[in-house]
């Protein structure tokens, strides 16, 4: 099993079109690095990105520097994978 | 393992072996309406299996609902499988399930990515695409979700085999995209399709690969809006609806676009709930109150492809 130790979710306000395309780009500057849980869609509508621990002060710095509000959704993605499985075993058990 | 559905926790996730050996049992318990047809193979050759809901006649219009088409949204699933139960616990009962099944089919394919759903719990519970690989190609996996004919390889789906929406080589190049349309196509009566996704609280119809209404956009919008209202009335969960590229982005090569284009006019496609905190990561407690209140937008919608044959 992978593990996502230290990886957040972050959750993204854009607040127009230029920014969501500030968001897109992200895909093509780290490949295989943003998964967007919810891709960047209309500005009325949340981003959701999980961020690899090692990516998220270079990804943080990105969002800051071009102004995009963000709030931390999952704070530790394994945490609550960890919580998931524990819930599996105990229902089979 | 399971030796009846009765022990079987419909509040819990399951794997894929539990999800199969219960499909199983379900059939033989409940053998008077369903039955277990198995439709194709995936890439990795596991068997892609839908039940189907009859209470006798031949070729009878019918509905389709789909789940797990994306491994990672186990919520999708975990909803297939207690409404499978509903429906089987309802009919007799309930005016609108036994009318239904009554007059018409109901075929249900639960694991619609059984590849990418065993991927999710032996390796990466995050895995969103199938498991297909190509030699000289270094990504694995296609998003089944942008490999269907209507719109392929548009706006909204990428031709990067890297990326979580590539769409794959060739429209319907993937087996469980393939296996969905051949029976389809080779039943020719299906007048609803309820394709069902997570997360984010929507409920769509065509088209996702245009911004062009669909010629029955009205209908399909009222018949949303009246959908969304009886999800709402069960737990207050709110959600959005209308086309899926005015509601949510264009996307192309989706499956609800293939089948309003091959005639299926009834097309849906469900963002299951999270309630804005664990996306992916529903916590098992919520699966009921999930499946409760999509029941009644999808019963919604099967009484209204009822009342209006076309």
């Amino acid at each position: 099993q992978m593990n996502f130790t230290g990886d957040q979710v972050l959750r993204v306000l854009a607040k127009n079109e230029k920014q969501l395309s500030l968001l897109r780009d992200l895909e093509g500057l780290k490949p295989q690095k943003v998964d967007f849980w919810r891709g960047p869609a209309r500005p009325s509508l949340p981003v959701d990105m999980r961020v690899p621990f090692s990516e998220l002060k270079d990804i943080k710095a990105y969002l800051e520097s071009h102004g995009l509000a963000y709030s931390i959704m999952i704070k530790d993605i394994q945490v609550l994978l960890d919580e998931e499985r524990e819930a599996m075993a105990k229902s089979r058990r | 393992l399971e030796r009846s559905t009765s022990s079987f926790s419909y509040s819990s996730y399951h794997t894929l072996e539990e999800i199969y050996t219960w499909i199983d049992n379900f059939a033989t318990e409940h053998s008077d309406i369903a039955s277990k047809i198995r439709i194709g193979y995936s890439f990795e050759n596991r068997s892609i299996l839908v039940l189907k809901f009859s209470t006798g006649g031949s070729q009878r219009p019918a509905i389709w609902i789909d789940t797990g088409i994306h491994a990672r949204e186990w919520i999708t699933h975990a909803t297939g499988i207690w409404t499978a139960r509903k429906i089987v616990n309802e009919y007799g009962k309930d005016r609108i399930v036994t009318n239904v099944l009554n007059a018409m089919d109901i075929f249900m394919e639960i694991v619609s990515n059984p590849d990418g759903f065993a991927f999710t719990h032996s390796m990466n519970r995050l895995w969103r695409k199938n498991k297909s690989s190509r030699p000289g190609i270094f990504c694995i996996g296609v998003d089944l979700n942008r490999n269907w004919k209507s719109g392929f390889g548009g706006n909204g789906s990428n031709n990067s085999p890297c990326s979580e929406t590539y769409h794959g080589p060739s429209p319907q190049s993937e087996p469980e995209v393939a296996a969905i349309v051949d029976f389809i196509t080779a039943h020719g009566n299906i007048k609803a399709l309820i394709s069902i996704h997570s997360y984010s609280q929507m409920l769509m119809y065509p088209y996702g690969h245009t911004l062009e209404p669909v010629s029955d956009q009205e209908e399909l919008y009222s018949l949303a809006k009246n959908a969304v209202q009886a999800l709402y009335e069960v737990h207050g969960m709110e959600y959005i609806f209308g086309s899926i590229s005015t509601t949510l982005y264009v996307a192309s090569g989706i499956t609800v676009d293939w089948a309003y284009d091959s005639g299926i006019k009834y097309s849906f496609s469900f963002e299951l709930r999270d309630t804005g905190r664990y996306g992916f990561l529903l916590p098992a407690a919520q699966i009921v109150p999930t499946a409760q209140e999509t029941w009644l937008a999808i019963q919604t919608i099967m009484e209204h492809t009822l009342n209006h044959p076309y």
